[in-house]
């Protein structure tokens, strides 16, 4: 899976994620990348979001929107509502990671995984690149 | 006030360094490098932040090292099914596509759905014909096979018939309540 959240000079937030699924999936499975609110999820007030993992988890805990309301709603910050999404995800017994933006350039790459391909890009076009936690 | 204008992942499991040579993690630096500059150079560029979203995603689409697109994995009867999303957070606008074999950039055909369409998701045949008619890329789907997906099909198929297993996993124990995923790859 992979996947991208940007914030232009207007301050618009967007998000996209895309995927070839899981290896071996049968019956037409569909996970979370394609559901918008599970994988996939942007909203200039909060956040953009992009996930990766085990989808059926992602689709069960709403996770990408679930993030931008805890945002929304409870007034966390992106790290804070990235952590307690993740650990949802945990907690169920499902993995994986997400990626996500705030309205303000913060972001957030929590994963519980062993590791998760990941990067970013600053206003001054610093880039950081990493694979393992 | 954060400093980032953009963000990307190209999949997570466990990634073991001692699975990963040298070679093979440069490959893959080197395409996520590839990926934030073009998004980054869209953006300065004035670009929107679909723009950018859907010019980062289709750089990953198109390396095979990556699960979307060229070198997306098989599924159980030795296809490549692919799925797609984007949302737009001025508008909420939003489109997505499942289970497509013939589409080149999943992600420009679910931009498609949202900005060419009155749906946001479509699926399999009919999200091909949809394509056909806007103009999006199709491909033959001999284009996105890898030899290296293709064997890990095989090795799954050897090792149980009937499990699903995600992108980049090896050897993930089974919890307490759900369903029985070894080694998955997502």
């Amino acid at each position: 899976t992979v996947g991208c959240v940007a914030l232009d000079h207007n301050g618009n937030l967007a998000a996209g994620t895309s995927t070839g699924g899981m290896t071996n999936k049968k019956y037409g499975r569909v996970g979370d990348a394609p559901i918008i609110g599970a994988g996939t999820y942007a909203n200039n007030k909060t956040v953009a979001v992009s996930c990766t993992g085990w989808g059926e988890f992602y689709i069960r805990s709403v996770v990408a929107h679930d993030l931008s309301a805890l945002m929304e709603y409870k007034g966390l910050s992106v790290q804070v509502a990235g952590k307690t999404v993740i650990k949802k995800v945990g907690d169920l017994g499902g993995d994986g990671g997400l990626i996500a933006l705030d309205k303000d350039g913060n972001m957030a790459m929590p994963f519980n995984t062993e590791g998760m391909y990941r990067g970013a890009v600053t206003k001054d076009g610093k880039i950081e690149i990493l694979i393992y936690k | 006030m954060g400093n980032y204008v953009l963000v990307i992942h190209g999949g997570a499991g466990t990634i073991l360094k001692k699975n990963m040579t040298p070679e093979k993690e440069a490959r893959y630096k080197a395409g996520l490098e590839e990926a934030l500059k073009k998004g980054y150079a869209v953006l300065e560029a004035g670009g929107t932040s679909l723009d950018a979203v859907e010019a980062t995603i289709r750089i990953l689409e198109d390396n095979p090292l990556f699960n979307a697109g060229k070198g997306a994995v098989f599924t159980h009867d030795g296809r490549n099914e692919l799925d797609a999303a984007i949302m737009d957070g001025k508008t909420l606008g939003a489109g997505s596509v499942a289970g497509v074999r013939t589409i080149k950039n999943p992600i420009t055909l679910a931009r498609a759905v949202m900005e060419k369409s009155e749906h946001v998701m479509m699926v399999g045949n009919g999200a091909e014909q949809f394509a056909a008619e806007v103009g999006v890329e199709i491909v033959d789907t001999s284009y996105f096979r890898t030899e290296e997906r293709w064997q890990g099909l095989q090795n799954a198929l050897k090792e149980d018939s009937i499990k699903a297993k995600l992108d980049h996993s090896f050897l993930t124990p089974q919890k307490a309540g759900t369903i029985n995923h070894d080694n998955k790859f997502g």
